[in-house]
C-alpha cells in the first residue's frame, strides 16, 4: 500500500469482520495495544498537529516528487499556508529521522513563582511514551511570539530559556540557562530553541524531567511577563500554542510475522 | 450471499450425473476448488470509513491488497515453503488462469508514513521504510 488511493482500488463499505481485521492489522503495524482516544478541542488541530501535518506533507510530496515532480507545486502551496511551518533545518532533521513526535505542554495554568521569578513561565512535557531503543537526534521547543502593544514597540527583549535542574520545597529551583536571545518587540512568528541535549537527558532519566522556564526582560533590564512580551500561552490561539517536537532514529528493522 | 448460492449450485452439481464425455475444462479443473480458489482482491481502506479520523491525521486511507480462498498454503511436515512454491509454480505453468503466481520470497513493501495522535494528544509521525512481508501467499 502507499499513501494515495490507487485509481481502480475499490471503495466499498467494509463488512464488520473485515473492519475488525483491518483495525487489528493497523494497530499491530503501528505497535499500539489499543485505539488511542486523544482529547481534541472542538475537533480542531492546534499548533503541534498542524506542524506535524506539514512535516508529513513534506515527506509525502518528496516521495511523490521522486515519481511525479510534485515538490515545486507543494513548495508554492506552503507559502500560502498559515504557521507553523517547518524550517529547512527541520526538514533536514526529518530526512534523517524514522519517527517524529510532538509533545503537548502539560502546564495548564501559570503558577505564582517566587517574587524574584514572578514573570518566569513554566513548560512541561511528558516524554515517557517513547518506544524502547529510540534515540533523540534533534529536539526543539517552539514558542509563538506576536507583535506587542504600543508600550514596548521600539524596544528589544532579552528572552531566556532555562532547563529546571532541581526543585526545592523552600527555595528557588536550580536553573540551567539553555539559550538567551535578543528579539525586536515588534517581531512576530515562531521561535525555535534547540533542546536536544535536554531531551536526551529527559528520555534517559525521566526523574530529571522538571520542565523548562522562560523569562523576558526589556532592554533596560525590567522583567516583564511573557504575555506582555507577546508570547502565546495556553490561553492563546490554538494554532499558536507552544509545543515541543523531537526527531528520533530507530536502529533495528522490525520483521513482522504474517497473520 | 453470492458465495452461498454458488456453494448450493455446486452441491446440486455434485448430485448431477457426471458427463463423462466432457474432459475437465479450465472452469471445471478446480471445480471442487471454485468456492475456495485463491484470489487476490484490491480494496481502498478509508480511516474515515473506520471512524478513525479523530486519531489518524494522515493519510486519509490506504490502498490494500488481500487474498481469500485457499491462499494460506497448507505446509505440512514433508512440504516446506520452498518446494511448495515449486509445486505452485508447476500448477501455475499448467493452468495459469486458475492459480495466482505463488510467492515465498520476502516482499519489500512501499515506504509509508502515518501521522496519528496518542492517548495524551501528542502527535507521532512514523515512517515505515523497511516493511518486509515474509510469507507464502498469493501476493
Amino acid at each position: 500500500g502507499n499513501n494515495d488511493a490507487q485509481p481502480g482500488f475499490i471503495h466499498r463499505r467494509l463488512r464488520t469482520h473485515e473492519k475488525r481485521e483491518m483495525q487489528k492489522e493497523i494497530l499491530s503495524i503501528l505497535g499500539l495495544p489499543h485505539r488511542p482516544r486523544p482529547h481534541l478541542s472542538h475537533g480542531k488541530y492546534n499548533s503541534a498537529p498542524l506542524f506535524m501535518l506539514d512535516l508529513y506533507n513534506t515527506i509525502s510530496s518528496e516521495e511523490r516528487s521522486r515519481v511525479e515532480g510534485a515538490l515545486e507545486r507543494y513548495q508554492s502551496m506552503r507559502t500560502t499556508r498559515s504557521p507553523p511551518l517547518a524550517t529547512n533545518q527541520e526538514t533536514a532533521f526529518l530526512n534523517d529521522a524514522d519517527m517524529v513526535m510532538s509533545f503537548v505542554n502539560l502546564v495548564e495554568y501559570d503558577r505564582e513563582l517566587s517574587p524574584q521569578r514572578r514573570h518566569h513561565k513554566e513548560f512541561k512535557f511528558n516524554l515517557s511514551q517513547i518506544p524502547e531503543g529510540e534515540a533523540v537526534t534533534a529536539a526543539e521547543f517552539r514558542l509563538y511570539k506576536e507583535c506587542v502593544s504600543r508600550a514596548f514597540r521600539n524596544d528589544t527583549f532579552l528572552l531566556r530559556v532555562y532547563q529546571v535542574v532541581k526543585e526545592h520545597p523552600d527555595r528557588e529551583a536550580d536553573l540551567f540557562l539553555l539559550e538567551s536571545r535578543r528579539l525586536w518587540a515588534a517581531e512576530e512568528g515562531w521561535l525555535e530553541f534547540d533542546i536536544t541535549a535536554t531531551s536526551n537527558l529527559w528520555v534517559m532519566s525521566p526523574a530529571h524531567n522538571l520542565g523548562l522556564q522562560v523569562s523576558v526582560e526589556t532592554s533596560s533590564g525590567q522583567s516583564i511577563s511573557s504575555k506582555e512580551a507577546g508570547l502565546v500561552g495556553r490561553d492563546g490561539a490554538l494554532e499558536k500554542q507552544p509545543f515541543m517536537v523531537a526527531f528520533f532514529k530507530v536502529s533495528e528493522v522490525h520483521i513482522r510475522t504474517a497473520r | 450471499s453470492a458465495g452461498g448460492k454458488r456453494r448450493q449450485q455446486n452441491r446440486n452439481r455434485s448430485t448431477q450425473p457426471q458427463d463423462g464425455s466432457r474432459g475437465p475444462g479450465p472452469a471445471d479443473y478446480n471445480s471442487s476448488d471454485q468456492k475456495t480458489a485463491c484470489r487476490r482482491h484490491e480494496l481502498y481502506v478509508s480511516f474515515r470509513e473506520l471512524g478513525w479520523q479523530d486519531w489518524i491525521i494522515a493519510p486519509e486511507g490506504y490502498a490494500a491488497n488481500y487474498c481469500d480462498g485457499e491462499c494460506s498454503f497448507p505446509l505440512n511436515a514433508h512440504m516446506n515453503a520452498t518446494n511448495h512454491a515449486i509445486v505452485q509454480t508447476l500448477v501455475h505453468l499448467m493452468n495459469p488462469e486458475n492459480v495466482p503466481k505463488p510467492c515465498c520470497a520476502p516482499t519489500k513493501l512501499h515506504a509509508i508514513s502515518v501521522l496519528y495522535f496518542d492517548d495524551n494528544s501528542n502527535v507521532i509521525l512514523k515512517k515505515y521504510k523497511n516493511m518486509v512481508v515474509r510469507a507464502c501467499g498469493c501476493h
